[in-house]
């Protein structure tokens, strides 16, 4: 049991990771396009 | 299965012992079980601290993002903006509702609320307003002082587009964007973003159909300040019992939206 509570931890942060590098990807994606507004 | 005259004492006593295979078998299972118990308790550090670090740097994009975005409004309020094609043109439509659902979500730092973005998608509407095809000034009477700070063409239309704020700017902020339909050149599309806080000037010249976006309905037929004559007074008349017809409000605005366009095609 121990095990698969495990898994289901990991499983649940790598979903997590996973929806922080797209929001970072956008954010950064959208910084940029500000920044070059600017420039 | 062990003899039970078998010498306890005998050197070779344990290899006449019977094999605990079940045994050994349960405590390499554990060792194993433990071994991957393990693994998945490191992976788990290890997603764990990159999840904490990916948190850390969004934070400070966050704050970059806000900062510049708070600049780049002064900027534009300041000096006359070109930069307005930024909500326009390099972010599409897509990319600015993932931007707004983003700040508006509970990890996302963002600089607007909630309800800021809803009240902002409240209030938009549009409003067509008949114009000789020779007018290229794209201004219209409607019934407020409005200051233009851009224009540019549109990839869907080779009619531009003009961008202009109300007058009262920063203290009111609406703004309207006016672009000849490019169904029908006859008529000028002005789109509205946002509610006035002040009454107009009430100088309406023109006759003028408004859509409220919102509503998705038919909202009010203004007419002429001058309307008098019995044709004018039928044409009201016909207009007001059209409209309040639900069966030609959804006909119109379909058509409106292009629906009815596709329809036809397919």
């Amino acid at each position: 049991s121990t095990t698969s509570a495990l898994v289901d931890e990991l499983k649940r942060v790598n979903a997590e990771n996973k929806k922080l590098t797209e929001m970072l990807t956008l954010m950064c994606d959208n910084y940029n396009v500000l920044k070059n507004q600017l420039m | 299965s062990l003899d039970p005259n078998t010498n306890p004492f005998d050197l070779h006593f344990a290899t006449k012992l019977p094999k605990r295979e079940v045994s050994d078998s349960a405590s390499a299972k554990f060792l194993v079980k433990d071994e991957k118990a393990n693994t998945l308790q490191d992976e788990l550090n290890r997603a764990n601290s990159e999840n904490k670090k990916l948190t850390e740097m969004l934070a400070r994009v966050s704050e970059s993002y806000c900062a510049l975005h708070k600049y780049l409004e002064e900027f534009q309020s300041r000096k006359s903006p070109e930069n307005e094609s930024f909500q326009n043109e390099h972010l599409t439509r897509k990319r600015k509702q993932d931007l707004d659902e983003f700040v508006s979500s509970p990890i996302g730092l963002g600089c607007r609320t909630t309800e800021s973005i809803s009240s902002d998608k409240a209030t938009v509407s549009i409003a067509y307003y008949p114009a000789d095809k020779s007018d290229l000034s794209l201004t219209v009477k409607d019934g407020y002082q409005w200051r233009k700070y851009g224009q540019k063409i549109t990839k869907d239309n080779p009619s531009p587009r003009a961008y202009f704020r109300c007058s009262f700017s920063p203290s009111c902020s609406v703004k309207k964007k006016v672009q000849r339909s490019a169904e029908d050149p006859s008529f000028l599309v002005a789109t509205y973003e946002g509610t006035h806080n002040h009454a107009g000037s009430n100088a309406g010249g023109s006759r003028t159909v408004k859509l409220d976006l919102v509503q998705g309905g038919l909202g009010q037929v203004e007419g002429k300040k001058e309307r008098g004559t019995v044709r004018e007074v039928l044409m009201q008349q016909m207009a007001s019992s059209l409209t309040s017809d639900p069966n030609f409000t959804a006909a119109l605005a379909a058509a409106i939206s292009g629906r009815l366009v596709e329809q036809s095609r397919t």
